[in-house]
């Protein structure tokens, strides 16, 4: 019988995690996901900004084909009443929840995350989500502000709390009912950071002391770039913390320390965040399900970090379009846990020492519109078909194409010596 | 054809950087940046583009960007202007 799923969505993150080489960030959970997961390093969203990703991997459809550039239609009235893949494991015997971000919430999502031709239950949203760009980062002065950088005294917070915690409470709570009632499920958690406000539990900064921050390898506006391709970053010049910098328009550039804090802080959401992934794993192993459970971790796009001159995401330069990707598959992309032993346990970053190589890696460059029929194709459902050169009016179909094929380890993605592999059980 | 090729897009208003650049809405679009990435090159071109009837005008090309991955991983070195491409723009068609 299929196998549950664990959909894990992050806003804004870019491969900035040890399992993706970058050797100043604590990302154990994370790196041990990988550990045990088909890992792609050259994975790309659609589009550069939250609301389009989003709809085209959760349909399998490219934005010319949803026709969402913005955040302002619904594809099912605006474009064509495209199955999600939510839906399709929902048709194929599901449970399908939502919890956190995974649909950009508003119109493009129909004000309902798609429910309920998405999910079998309203979806969960935190409650604290809506402080999210709330007064709620103290300044130097002791006043509040709606900063950039915004690390925080949780207990502060209003409902001391944060969404992204709130969210792993939520998920693990549905984890264990779907343990008790038995059910296959497909649940999807989408986490906020390190989407701007870089608003984190302050101690996470403790990670990252700024001495150890540089700046971007890159952090000028390329000489040949066509300004067209500038991407002149206007969210982040609506923060308090910024725009008290009168930095000049289009190009800045921001002083270097402040650069070098929204660095640190990002880092530090990002720790944050694996934090969040490794109680949901360890969850997981809680309930028993990590030998039956696919899990699939992936962003929406990325996010610049001062290269070319330029912060956020709104563009088509790889740092703002790559993302992560990573499948683990029991059975496949490692071998069943023994009985009751722990697949996921919970790694402190602030204390867990060494790093960990994925189980498998790909370079093949790929697309976050084939994660619909991978996923599909993983889970033992009927891959759907490829779209025709128009699809408008085709509900079931991808523009993607299922990169399970990847999984084998094929000859020129070997190290020298290393045996290629053409069964991908035995390899795995 | 067998090359892994990744496709991402990416809308503007304008020209030049303007207060909406990053997020024009859909009645505000008229240029389109296409990116073509493979594992050698990213080629990108930024084409006229009509919001009411979705259409990209592949013959108005605004500008376009080349970089080639061993060289210039951090695309900070854009050989568009110094390289034919013409190949590139039929490939990405």
């Amino acid at each position: 019988d299929g196998m549950n799923v664990l959909f894990i969505v992050v806003d804004d993150l870019r491969p900035i995690l040890g399992c993706y080489g970058d050797k100043l960030v604590k990302s154990p959970n994370i790196d041990q996901l990988a550990a045990q997961s088909m890992v792609f390093s050259n994975a790309y969203a659609q589009q550069a900004v939250c609301a389009p990703s989003r709809v085209s991997f959760l349909t399998g459809r490219r934005p010319d084909t949803t026709r969402l550039y913005d955040f302002y239609s619904y594809w099912r009235v605006h474009a064509g009443n495209y199955s999600t893949m939510p839906q399709y494991f929902k048709e194929n015997g599901y449970v399908t929840l939502s919890v956190g971000k995974v649909f950009h919430p508003g119109v493009s999502s129909n004000y309902s995350d798609d429910y309920p031709y998405s999910w079998s239950i309203p979806p969960f949203h935190p409650s604290a989500e809506k402080f999210e760009n709330d007064k709620t980062c103290r300044g130097k002065d002791g006043k509040l502000y709606a900063n950039l950088v915004c690390p925080v005294n949780v207990t502060e917070m209003p409902g001391g709390t944060l969404p992204d915690i709130q969210s792993t409470e939520e998920a693990i709570r549905l984890l264990n009912i779907m343990k008790t009632n038995r059910q296959k499920f497909f649940l999807a958690v989408g986490y906020h950071k390190p989407h701007i406000p870089l608003r984190y539990p302050q101690e996470f900064l403790k990670l990252y002391p700024l001495e150890n921050i540089t700046l971007a390898p890159d952090p000028w506006v390329p000489k040949k770039l066509p300004s067209v391709a500038y991407n002149p970053w206007m969210d982040v010049r609506q923060r308090d913390d910024v725009k008290a910098l009168n930095v000049s328009f289009p190009y800045g550039p921001l002083p270097d320390d402040f650069q070098r804090q929204i660095r640190q802080s990002y880092y530090a959401a990002v720790s944050y965040l694996d934090v969040q992934v490794g109680r949901l794993l360890n969850a997981l192993d809680n309930v028993g399900l990590s030998n039956n459970t696919i899990v699939v971790f992936t962003a929406d796009h990325g996010w610049s970090l001062g290269e070319h001159g330029e912060w956020a995401k709104y563009s088509n330069f790889d740092v703002a379009t790559r993302v992560p990707l990573m499948f683990y598959v029991p059975g496949m992309t490692t071998f069943p846990a023994s009985q009751g032993a722990r697949v996921f346990p919970y790694l402190d970053p602030f204390s867990h020492i060494g790093g960990s190589a994925p189980q498998g890696q790909s370079e093949k460059v790929v697309e976050l519109v084939s994660v619909f029929p991978t996923l599909a194709e993983l889970a033992g459902l009927q891959v759907p078909p490829a779209c025709p050169e128009t699809s408008f009016g085709v509900v079931l179909c991808t523009e993607g194409t299922s990169i399970v094929h990847y999984f084998n380890v094929s000859e020129e993605e070997t190290e020298e010596g290393k045996e290629a592999c053409d069964d991908t059980d035995r390899c795995f | 054809n067998e090359e892994a090729v990744a496709f991402s897009q990416y809308p503007r208003p304008a020209d030049t950087p303007q207060w909406n650049s990053d997020k024009p809405k859909l009645k505000d679009i008229r240029i389109m940046g296409y990116s073509m990435r493979t594992a050698d090159y990213r080629y990108t071109v930024w084409v006229q583009f009509d919001p009411n009837s979705f259409r990209a005008d592949f013959k108005d090309v605004h500008a376009g960007e080349l970089y080639m991955v061993e060289t210039d991983p951090n695309q900070d070195y854009n050989i568009y202007k110094n390289a034919s491409h013409g190949w590139l723009l039929k490939k990405i068609l």
